[in-house]
């Protein structure tokens, strides 16, 4: 099946996402 | 077997739910498989990107734990342990660092796993970071040791993502040696 894959830059950005508590 | 966790609308969803585990083991005592056991402890479980970044900001750094401690990320469902159904016939890829490198080559592993940048399917477990006194130790594991694919695929990657010195040394380890060693 399709995976969810995320790159290192993405995964960095939400580190301060609001919804990140 | 806990209820699975709940993701909320507008958070990012990862392939799995994880689970972050904490030991920490008296220097000088043996270590065996029942006070391993009994020193593990859950911190807490992630399914989604948003929910990572909440644990991990109040995660301590690797470089701010005392020796002998472990943390370990690794999927909803499989402990820790060799014993584990899913690690038992499994092995690790072991990085031994430097003291000062690892902080940053920890979150780049965490990264690289979440965001399921090794592709090999359902073989990655979990990883850990295991603080030593002199060096501290970054270990991915895997299922099935004798997948020589799988394994190739895995150090290639981290030592992609790792972006490691280019003498760092790269060890194999079923986990079947890891026990017998033990016991013996």
């Amino acid at each position: 099946g399709t995976r969810i894959i995320y790159e290192r830059n993405f995964l960095l950005q939400m580190r301060n996402s609001p919804l990140a508590r | 077997i806990l209820p699975p966790v709940e993701v909320k609308p507008g958070e990012h969803r990862l392939q799995y739910t994880y689970c972050i585990w904490f030991s920490r083991r008296a220097p000088g005592k043996q270590a065996t498989t029942q006070n391993y056991d009994q020193n593990l402890q859950l911190i807490g479980r992630f399914a989604s990107v948003e929910q990572f970044w909440g644990f991990y900001s109040y995660l301590a750094r690797p470089t701010h734990l005392a020796s002998h401690s472990d943390i370990h990320i690794f999927k909803d469902g499989i402990k820790p342990m060799w014993e584990d159904g899913a690690n038992k016939n499994g092995g690790k890829w072991i990085v031994r660092l430097r003291k000062g490198l690892s902080s940053r080559c920890w979150e780049n592993m965490i990264l690289a796993m979440l965001g399921e940048q090794f592709l090999v399917g359902d073989e990655i477990c979990g990883a850990v970071i295991s603080v030593r006194f002199q060096e501290d130790i970054i270990s991915v594991w895997n299922r099935t040791a004798q997948d020589t694919l799988t394994t190739g695929r895995i150090r290639d990657t981290l030592k992609r993502v790792l972006n490691l010195p280019p003498n760092t040394v790269m060890e194999y380890k079923t986990h079947n040696d890891s026990l017998k060693q033990c016991t013996s």
